[in-house]
């Protein structure tokens, strides 16, 4: 799951 | 309208048969220059993206813009039943946008097989392009694909993570499994070759295995990959498709979180 979250908070960011 | 021909043996099937046990749905979206694939895989930690000019088809046209969601596991298991020299037309038109019609041709163009593959509801993504991410990264390898498939080999021997780690002018990788350890270490060689590490900060990355091999059937057609790692950012895996094209396909892997 944590993975997942910095998947997201990396596209979150771009 | 959207109409796109290619022939069976192309590069852009033999990429989506590589895909396939990464994802089976995908967000595909079309204009007039051409087409982007994006997808993330069912654990949410990989995400891929293929992008393939207009210019690489047999025939291109699309007037209008459109995202669809495509299984296109079972687009490419319609087509692996067609001739080798078979050629494939996909159409999606405007009136009917609940489906896109995949005919495939026999290469003395007698016989006619067409199917209709209904679309799925997708997430659409909306990543910015990601190209100019590489040169934000704290170490890029680029190297040989054959020399990353054959890495990933070996430490397929060993069941478990790897770590990809930056040490003095190359790279290390580590996998630790129940039955051992693993370690390569890939080093920039003294004379100019084309395998190119660059360094700016020390990074290591926790990876799951399962995905490097799976990116790694893929650098398998392209001469070159890069891969470009930063602390506590996904890896990024990224390689031109083909010799001579504009084609190219972008993984990113979340890392392992440690504690």
């Amino acid at each position: 799951a944590s993975e997942q979250v910095l998947l997201q908070k990396f596209f979150e960011h771009m | 309208m959207l109409e796109l021909k290619l022939v069976k043996e192309s590069l852009f099937l033999n990429v989506l048969e590589a895909i396939l046990d990464l994802v089976a749905v995908a967000s595909v979206s079309c204009s007039s220059t051409g087409l982007k694939l994006q997808a993330m895989d069912a654990k949410g930690v990989a995400f891929i993206s293929l992008l393939i000019p207009a210019k690489e088809f047999q025939f291109y046209h699309c007037d209008k813009d459109l995202s669809m969601g495509i299984a296109i596991g079972d687009m490419v298991e319609a087509i692996r039943s067609a001739d080798k020299d078979g050629t494939i037309t996909i159409k999606a038109s405007d009136e009917n946008f609940r489906n896109i019609t995949v005919s495939i041709e026999s290469p003395e163009c007698n016989e006619t097989t067409s199917f209709s593959l209904l679309l799925v509801t997708l997430k659409r993504f909306c990543i910015p392009e990601l190209q100019g991410l590489l040169k934000k990264y704290d170490a890029c390898v680029q190297m040989p694909s054959v020399d990353f498939m054959r890495i990933c080999k070996y430490l397929s021997n060993v069941d478990g993570d790897v770590d990809i780690s930056t040490i003095d002018k190359g790279i290390r990788f580590f996998a630790l499994g129940k039955c051992g350890c693993l370690n390569v270490k890939y080093m920039q060689p003294e004379k100019a070759t084309d395998i190119d590490i660059s360094v700016q900060a020390p990074v290591s990355l926790t990876l799951d295995l399962k995905y490097m091999n799976s990116f790694a059937k893929v650098s398998a057609l392209s001469n070159q990959v890069k891969l470009c790692l930063s602390k506590g950012q996904p890896l990024v895996v990224q390689c031109k498709i083909g010799q001579k094209t504009k084609s190219r396909i972008i993984y990113l892997l979340a890392p392992k979180i440690k504690g």
